[in-house]
């Protein structure tokens, strides 16, 4: 199977 | 004091439209500049961005930055009410009431529907984006929203829908782009050939590409994502093997809608 990762490591926390 | 003012209900209902079934509540953050809203995907796969710059309102009046959380289904049911001709004004005040006032007036009959729509914990969102570096990516692809929609739904009624990690394969090579998905008992493969300058299509497919690339999203974000048309007639969708894909519709001149989200990656 493919593994999908979640975004919010590649944004910033505000 | 937060008020604005659209003679035109077209351009949110389309907002709406473009991200409410994906996305449940959303940040709105009001400033000078105009309207900053983001949201991301109960999962956190997926996070959207839109900025309305304040020359898309015919009113526009921000006097002090203003962030808000706010329900997107109970907007998105407000809205269906509203005819494309309505005129909307949107007004919160400081006043701590924690709520803002979206008002449609009917321009014919007159006849003014008004909502308050508390303000909702949003999960996660506001996030900082980053410019990701343009060397990143492998490819860009520009093409008509209106293909990329039907493309998603093509795969999606061929693929099993039912399995919920059906993946959409995207391969940008030179000359083209293809779809590929894998249905319970076969596959679909959709090549979209990048027109040449001659043919002087209405709306060109056009590739950019670095270097040949081949990537899987789950069709469901897809089919999600595809819904940005009714906001432009041409996405472009630029894509890497580590950074997230980002699927952007330019508002005319006004603003853009971009949608974010990785591709899976084989175990």
């Amino acid at each position: 199977g493919r593994k999908q990762s979640t975004i919010t490591n590649y944004f910033v926390r505000t | 004091i937060l008020e604005l003012r659209l003679v035109q209900a077209t351009l949110f209902k389309n907002v709406l439209e473009a991200i409410s079934d994906l996305f449940s509540k959303a940040n709105f953050d009001f400033s000078g500049t105009g309207l900053e809203l983001q949201a991301m995907d109960t999962s956190h796969v997926a996070l959207v961005a839109l900025l309305l710059r304040a020359e898309a309102f015919n009113h526009y009046l921000c006097d002090r930055d203003l962030s808000m959380g706010l329900n997107l289904a109970d907007m998105a049911k407000a809205f269906r009410c509203a005819n494309n001709d309505d005129i909307i004004t949107i007004k919160a005040e400081e006043d701590w009431s924690d709520t803002v006032t979206f008002t449609f007036e009917s321009p014919e009959d007159g006849e003014i529907s008004i909502f308050d729509f508390d303000f909702v914990g949003t999960n996660g969102v506001p996030l900082e984006i980053p410019e990701f570096p343009e060397s990143e990516y492998q490819a860009k692809v520009r093409m008509p929203s209106a293909k990329f929609m039907r493309i998603c739904k093509k795969l999606s009624s061929f693929g099993d829908s039912g399995d919920r990690d059906t993946v959409v394969i995207i391969s940008v090579d030179k000359e083209c782009v293809n779809f590929f998905t894998r249905g319970k008992t076969g596959t679909s493969t959709i090549v979209c050939r990048q027109t040449q300058t001659v043919d002087k299509p209405k709306e060109p497919t056009l590739i950019e590409m670095k270097e040949q690339v081949s990537l899987a999203f789950d069709l469901r974000y897809m089919n999600s994502f595809s819904k940005g048309s009714t906001l432009s007639d041409q996405v472009t969708i630029s894509l890497s093997s580590n950074l997230p894909a980002v699927f952007e519709y330019k508002i005319a001149e006004t603003g853009y809608i971009r949608y974010y989200m990785l591709p899976r990656i084989e175990e």
